[in-house]
């Protein structure tokens, strides 16, 4: 599969919200998301996996400055269920390698993965879409995995710094 | 916020992989994608969460037709790593909202997630970029799901059939 990888971004100031142990119910999502849109909170990813207790793990990322504003309506969501483990980081850092055409991530994330585990990088949590692989890394090892990520793709020219 | 959504699609043959209590350590997710690449298998979307003990749910999907190849890599990465659970669902769909200029993906999630649970429709699994917002739904709900997040978006137009 030729893989067209066109640039690698780094978004520096980065802010998970982690809700696990949430209900695997419909409108739980719908809920959480109300709240946080009635507080203009502007959410760059959401992510969400299942567990087979039942339960599912929901998180969401905002920039740093907006961590504050989150907390606030995240402990919201605590009082409803009151069973859901709430946690935050906010020492994080987003790399992406961003490429039209492709079809299947297989072969992206196969050579993304391994360059930042050859850099001893932790990959906190992962998202796809068509043009984008991204990984939320610790913001101390942003520039480091920005250059590892850029060179296992043979990108010569100088990487984009703000998140594509 | 302007919301932008240019289109609502369906993918409909969606299989699931989730790999429970992963350990979250650099390397694991390289190991388990070169497996994967390997076994040239067309990966659709990732998506991992991280959890406090320490482990990390990691899932990808792809087509249903591929399933079986699929089992058969993870069951070596379980060889690997004994702890770690591993389950399937080859029951889903992927609703998808389209749109550019979605700076953030507040207001999208919120009308989209209330279209989903007016529907009675259970969310399994959410992925975000910055053009996109996919959920996993079970299948037999996709074409009410379509209509329900078309609805949502005013879209007068006829939804695309395939993922986008
Ligand atoms: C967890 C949450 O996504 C739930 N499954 C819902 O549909 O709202
Ligand atoms: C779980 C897996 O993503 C691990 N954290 C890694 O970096 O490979």
């Amino acid at each position: 599969e030729e893989i067209v990888i066109s640039g690698v971004s780094l978004k520096k100031d980065v802010a998970q919200i982690t809700m696990d142990h949430v209900p695997n119910t419909p409108g739980i999502a719908a809920d959480i998301f109300s709240r946080v849109a009635k507080a203009n909170i502007i959410v760059d990813d959401i992510i969400q996996t299942e567990h087979e207790s039942g339960c599912a793990t929901l998180s969401f990322t905002v920039d740093s400055g907006e961590l504050k504003a989150a907390q606030k309506v995240v402990a919201e969501v605590k009082a409803n269920w009151p069973g859901c483990k709430i946690s935050y980081d906010n020492e994080l850092a987003k790399v992406s390698a961003v490429g039209v055409g492709m079809r299947s991530h297989t072969g992206v994330a196969h050579s993304m993965f391994r360059a930042l585990a050859q850099a001893k990088i932790n990959i906190n949590a992962i998202t796809t879409s068509e043009i984008k692989l991204s990984c939320l890394i610790s913001r101390d090892q942003g520039p480091q995995a920005l250059r590892a990520v850029h060179k296992a793709f043979n990108l010569e020219s100088a990487p984009t710094r703000q998140g594509l």
